[in-house]
């Protein structure tokens, strides 16, 4: 049966997959990075529309985050399609 | 085993937020 509180699932799910870009791009640490800066830009943006309740509509929306992310991670489709299992709105 | 950077951490917490979210969001 399905857990109440999946919670535990989608946090494992996220260190597996951080694990797996950490690994393919070892020889390549600027994409990894720009991965990071993407999430953290995301994350502000809905941290500050969220504290404006309504008042501000975030810069970076969950298509441009994947649209950003598909541009980083060409040609590793099996990375992107795991991130698209991430995306409130994808 | 992992060898996470405070950043790596990060990166999982809003990854794992998101994923929340979308639970949230389809439920």
């Amino acid at each position: 049966p399905p857990l109440q509180n999946n919670q535990p699932v989608e946090f494992n799910h996220a260190i597996n997959y951080v694990n797996k870009i950490k690994n393919r791009f070892q020889g390549q640490p600027d994409i990894y990075k720009s991965f990071l800066e993407i999430l953290h830009t995301y994350q502000k943006e809905q941290r500050n529309a969220k504290e404006a309740a309504g008042n501000y509509t975030p810069a970076l929306t969950e298509q441009e985050v994947y649209t950003q992310v598909a541009r980083l991670f060409k040609n590793q489709e099996d990375l992107l399609s795991e991130f698209g299992q991430f995306l409130p709105d994808a | 085993s992992y060898d996470f950077t405070p950043l790596d951490s990060s990166a999982v917490y809003v990854l794992s937020s998101m994923a929340r979210q979308r639970r949230t969001s389809l439920s």
